[in-house]
């Protein structure tokens, strides 16, 4: 059902913009998410992240990068303190 | 490893655990506290003691959600374990738990040490490291708490900043490792334990039996986790309990527990406030009465009413004549007292007030 596929992309990018927000500095709030300028520097957090842990460095929430964003950790940021 | 911060500007460090998570025992809780400190102080200079209340430079609590002044918050279970601050002031070196996670020890949950250890590695002025091996990469690796959990990237990290052990230290069985039968052997203190006689030195102990010819050689930590190292007199009291003793603070241990609220402050004994450390007690289990060694001086303790004897102190020379100024360490067995000076050994005879014989320190081990 694609408004199943829509709610769930929503989740998926609610939980990256808070994992990027913590541990990555990102400092987007939720409505600032649909802005393309935005968009960007999400991806460039998410590269930067996928960079940090080892994995392909696509830009994209695919599956083994969602999978270390779900893994319990630290809350120490990875970058910057 | 990723960047580092400042580190601490001194070596000796403090901690204290401010609260304690109801998953685990108190005991648990402070050996997995002591373990993950430990990780780091054999790797550099630094040295951490406990202290029972006041400001620590490593506080250390369980929280939950969002918890007092702190930036940082939880998520309830999973997700974020633990945080720390990096060396300074006020929050710099403390370290928070979630207390919405399953700690344990060992089995499933979050291993307690393991986490701890990586968070002090936050204290201590590390980042995280994208290592996946490394004990300071972000994510909770479920590892085997007996394995060693530094990998080189932790230590060059932290030696970045704080360099490594001090040279004596350096190699694993140099002199920091007492030898049983080195010669000029000198003990930090020495009592009973029931059927036993444990000799104390530096962050180790000896524990020999009457009946039994080996002995065993363990970590202080290994027993009583909360210990600290260097410990200064230790005796055995006429109530199957030992009293440790450092600086101006002791510790009452039954079996191999240490009893809670301590330490307590030597003063609380009868000790004026002029007396800041004991070098040696031995209590006599004839009389019940305690001497306890400070400097050149002897303090005697009545173990029934628990109270200071007047007339005391005495200097040690007129009440245990040719002994010497000083004694680092002195037990009872069988009726005898066994004072330990440097690398000398007295067995002296109370009742007849002499010394029946001078031996070396190791005479116990069988070298």
């Amino acid at each position: 059902f694609p408004t199943d596929r829509k709610m769930e992309n929503e989740e998926t990018m609610q939980l990256a913009q808070a994992y990027l927000n913590q541990f990555y500095s990102l400092e987007i709030e939720g409505s600032q998410l649909v802005q393309s300028k935005n968009r960007s520097l999400i991806d460039g957090k998410i590269r930067e992240m996928q960079a940090f842990f080892g994995l392909a460095v696509t830009g994209k929430l695919d599956s083994s990068t969602l999978e270390v964003m779900k893994t319990p950790r630290c809350g120490v940021p990875d970058v910057g303190q | 490893y990723g960047y580092t911060l400042p580190g601490w500007k001194k070596h000796n460090l403090t901690y204290r655990i401010v609260n304690y998570t109801p998953d685990l025992a108190r005991a648990d809780v402070e050996e997995a506290i002591r373990k993950g400190l430990d990780v780091w102080s054999e790797v550099t200079p630094l040295t951490f003691t406990k202290i029972p209340k006041g400001t620590a430079d490593i506080m250390i609590a369980f929280r939950t959600r969002v918890h007092g002044r702190c930036p940082r918050y939880f998520d309830g279970p999973l997700g974020v374990l633990g945080h720390a601050f990096p060396p300074g002031l006020g929050l710099g070196g403390d370290t928070h738990f979630d207390e919405d996670e399953n700690w344990t020890k060992d089995g499933p949950g979050f291993n307690l040490f393991l986490v701890a250890a990586h968070e002090f590695g936050h204290s201590l002025g590390l980042s995280h490291s994208n290592d996946q091996t490394a004990l300071m990469f972000p994510n909770y690796v479920s590892l085997d708490p007996s394995k060693y959990p530094l990998s080189q990237d932790d230590i060059s990290g932290i030696q970045s900043i704080y360099g490594g052990p001090p040279k004596a230290t350096a190699k694993p069985q140099g002199p920091t490792v007492p030898h049983a039968c080195d010669p000029d052997l000198t003990f930090d203190a020495v009592t009973t334990f029931r059927r036993e006689v444990m000799f104390f030195k530096g962050r180790h102990v000896w524990r020999i039996y009457y009946d039994i010819t080996d002995i065993e050689f363990e970590l202080i930590s290994s027993f009583w986790p909360s210990l600290p190292a260097d410990i200064q007199a230790a005796y055995e009291n006429p109530k199957d309990k030992i009293l440790v003793f450092k600086d101006d603070n002791f510790w009452m241990i039954r079996g191999y527990a240490v009893l809670p609220d301590y330490p307590k402050s030597i003063h609380t004994l009868g000790f004026p406030r002029h007396v800041k450390k004991i070098d040696a007690a031995v209590c006599d289990h004839s009389t019940k009465k305690t001497y306890f060694f400070v400097d050149i001086w002897c303090w005697r303790y009545d173990e029934v009413s628990q109270t200071m004897d007047r007339g005391y102190p005495q200097r040690l020379v007129t009440y245990f004549p040719r002994i010497g100024l000083r004694v680092d360490a002195a037990f009872q067995h069988k009726g005898f007292f066994y004072f330990f000076r440097r690398a000398k050994q007295f067995e002296y005879d109370p009742k007849a007030k002499t010394i029946t014989r001078m031996m070396k320190t190791n005479t116990w081990f069988r070298c």
